[in-house]
């Protein structure tokens, strides 16, 4: 464990703190991707497969146990709690998702690190969750003006991953034989995807206005 | 046996 890997893994649980706060103060799930939260409950079931097999360390396990059970919680909430389900923008919220699904399923078949059924899926996890933001990214186009907390939300699940990139370079230089090419490119290409997000996000910091995205 | 490469990361 290297500080950048805490650092990630903090930003990570503090964005999954922010949206759940948000959805239980203000009963409200709006401007919310129920998309991307159940691509992220696909991500976190297909990544920890060995939660129960490989017992790497409390937190480990810990955070995995969290990060599974917070995604699936908010998916039920928008899907089924009968306060916050009516705010869910169903007509923004389009995103074909099945499409990405299927291609880093294809992908993972084609590129993992070894053929078996734990690695597939772990590589299916690490190319899914890459794009998985997109529908969030998109719903945020859509409805124009973006509360704090979704804002929030959204920069601190993209700085998570900015610090394991920092996290995979520590490692390259001080680990022999440390190379994880699928974690990195995905990584950075996740990273990538957030880049406009960020530049809005730093604008409306600077300007102290309200985080608007162009249409 | 080739090591699994363990999955160590979140």
């Amino acid at each position: 464990m290297n500080i950048f890997r805490l650092a990630g893994d903090m930003t990570h649980l503090i964005s999954v703190l922010v949206l759940l706060l948000k959805i239980y103060a203000t009963k409200s799930c709006s401007g919310i991707s129920l998309k991307t939260q159940e691509l992220y409950a696909m991500v976190f079931l297909a990544r920890y497969l060995d939660l129960f097999s490989d017992f790497i360390s409390l937190y480990n396990t810990v955070m995995k146990l969290v990060f599974i059970g917070s995604s699936l919680a908010i998916v039920w909430c928008m899907r089924y709690h009968r306060v916050v389900r009516r705010s869910y923008d169903r007509e923004l919220d389009t995103f074909r998702y099945w499409i990405l699904v299927g291609a880093c399923f294809t992908l993972a078949l084609v590129l993992h690190e070894k053929f078996s059924f734990q690695e597939v899926f772990w590589a299916f996890s690490i190319y899914l969750e890459a794009v998985a933001i997109l529908p969030q990214l998109v719903l945020l186009q859509r409805s124009g003006n973006v509360d704090n907390l979704t804002g929030q939300y959204v920069f601190f699940l993209g700085a998570y991953r900015a610090f394991y990139i920092l996290n995979w370079i520590y490692r390259y230089l001080t680990e022999p034989r440390f190379t994880r090419w699928i974690s990195c490119v995905s990584g950075l290409v996740q990273t990538a995807l957030y880049a406009d997000f960020f530049y809005y996000y730093f604008i409306s910091w600077k300007n102290n206005a309200k985080l608007q995205l162009p249409a | 046996q080739e090591i699994k490469t363990q999955k160590d990361e979140l």
